[in-house]
């Protein structure tokens, strides 16, 4: 563990908390897309299935718990307790645009061709591209709420600081998995427009809204 | 292969 990875792993569970909470105080899922949090329940239940089988640390199980209950918790937010307030009409992604290819690419580039590896692997490329529908929503919107948007900074911010962690295992531990790091570029880099936006406008007090 | 390394990242 070094620092940079448990900042990243802190961004991850502020991001979660603050949507959760948003949606709970707010009584409200404005603004978010559904899709996506589905898609980041799926990643987390692909990825953390050794959750029976294999123990690291307290540390570990217990986030990959926490992650996995938020998860499903949201999307239950979403769909069942407050679906008055989602807004159907707007999270218009086509997901299986984004399952189906994810899906193949994990079959045919893995580091081993078993069961608990694809899915590892098909976790790790689906959450690469899990954001998608979130910012698609945003861009038909043209506008999100500040929350919203702090709830996005910290979740762009996490894997960008895991790159960063990578960079330091590769020096220090002489470890590196090029398909975790292939993909979390690959993530970061989607958020790059919205992190330009965040800083120029949400930062200065500003809403974000894009120009329509 | 790869995957005996513990995957100890979330």
């Amino acid at each position: 563990m070094n620092i940079f990875r448990l900042t990243g792993d802190l961004s991850h569970l502020a991001a979660i908390i603050i949507l959760l909470l948003k949606i709970w105080k707010t009584r409200s899922c404005a603004g978010i897309s559904g899709k996506s949090q589905i898609l980041f329940a799926i990643v987390f239940t692909t990825r953390y299935l050794d959750l029976l089988s294999s123990f690291i640390s307290l540390y570990n199980t217990s986030m990959k718990v926490i992650y996995i209950g938020c998860a499903y918790a949201t999307v239950y937010l979403i769909y069942m307790k407050f679906r008055a307030t989602y807004d159907g009409n707007h999270d218009s992604f086509r997901v299986e645009f984004l399952v189906v290819p994810v899906g193949g690419l994990a079959v045919l580039i893995n580091h081993d061709f078993s069961f608990l590896e694809i899915l590892w692997t098909f976790s790790i490329y689906l959450e690469s591209v899990a954001i998608l529908p979130q910012l698609f929503m945003i861009s038909k919107t043209g506008e999100a709420e500040t929350i919203t948007t702090h709830y996005l900074f910290c979740l762009g911010l996490y894997r960008a600081l895991y790159i960063v962690n990578w960079i330091w295992r590769y020096y220090f531990e002489a470890f590196f998995d090029l398909i975790a790091i292939v993909a979390g570029v690959v993530q970061t880099i989607l958020y790059c427009d919205f992190f330009y936006l965040y800083v120029t406008k949400v930062l200065k007090g500003k809403k974000l809204s894009l120009p329509a | 292969a790869f995957s005996e390394i513990e995957k100890d990242e979330l």
